[in-house]
């Protein structure tokens, strides 16, 4: 589900991996945005690292290779030192089925970026699906959608050709169903446009949580997190500046 | 594209 949602948004990249789990970080072809994914060694049943070492994977190969995977196997990825490939390993537990596959690596010079720490204006968890039908319905409208957060909610509005759109959502606590309620925590007024060919790219990560959060800033890139039980998918996206 | 910034006009190389 990760390889899934970030596949169409970069090629090829570096899977990190330490003590710490297996992260990846890397640019979109236009450098327009950026996404970060971490997988701690929590969610991991085994997890051995002896050494810090990154595995280039180009990830429709990655991906090939999984979906020879069933949905139940256990998954086991295996690598050497200074590895040429990385072996995966998918076991059915029922009957005893073993499918073991290669991708080759390739050596990979990504340079890591310095996300700075931000105190966001407004920072907004909603139903990850809502987001999605929300940036797919705009995205039939325009190209590029504003997004404002003031005290009265959070607003998604866009113009084109055919005419215009908006979609309000209002802070809204759901008791019996959490991840169904809308937070904002407003620290300022922010108004940012985003182009929904990313945002829309970026939903792909929606199975992979039912909330997604927005944290937005005035002139600084949105960032949309998916997290996870032992980990997270993070996007930024830059914005775009007005005429 | 015209009035999209770059993710590197933010984010510094480390």
């Amino acid at each position: 589900q990760v390889v899934d949602a970030i596949k169409d948004l970069v090629q090829d990249c570096n899977f990190d991996c330490n003590d710490s789990g297996i992260a990846l970080q890397a640019m979109d072809n236009s450098h327009v945005a950026l996404v970060a994914m971490h997988l701690k060694t929590e969610g991991f049943s085994q997890y051995r690292c002896d050494r810090n070492i990154a595995l280039g994977v180009n990830l429709a190969s990655l991906q090939k290779v999984l979906r020879a995977a069933q949905n139940e196997d256990l998954l086991t990825l295996k690598a050497e030192d200074a590895p040429d490939v990385l072996s995966l390993v998918f076991e059915n537990s029922e009957n005893d089925r073993i499918s073991e596959y290669d991708i080759k690596l390739m050596d990979i010079d990504q340079e890591h970026l310095g996300i700075p720490d931000t105190e966001y204006g407004a920072t907004v968890t909603l139903p990850s699906a809502e987001f999605q039908r929300i940036c797919r319905d705009l995205m039939l409208i325009s190209e590029s959608v504003g997004i404002e957060a003031t005290k009265e909610g959070i607003k998604f509005s866009c113009a084109g050709d055919i005419g215009s759109g908006a979609v309000t959502l209002r802070q809204n606590a759901n008791v019996d169903k959490p991840e169904l309620s809308t937070t904002i925590e407003l620290q300022e007024p922010v108004a940012l446009t985003f182009s929904l060919k990313y945002l829309v790219n970026f939903c792909k990560a929606t199975g992979l949580s039912s909330t997604v959060t927005l944290s937005l800033s005035n002139e600084v890139p949105l960032l949309i997190e998916y997290k996870m039980e032992h980990g997270f998918v993070r996007f930024y996206l830059a914005p775009k500046i007005g005429d | 594209q015209a009035g999209q910034k770059g993710i590197m006009s933010f984010f510094q190389k480390k």
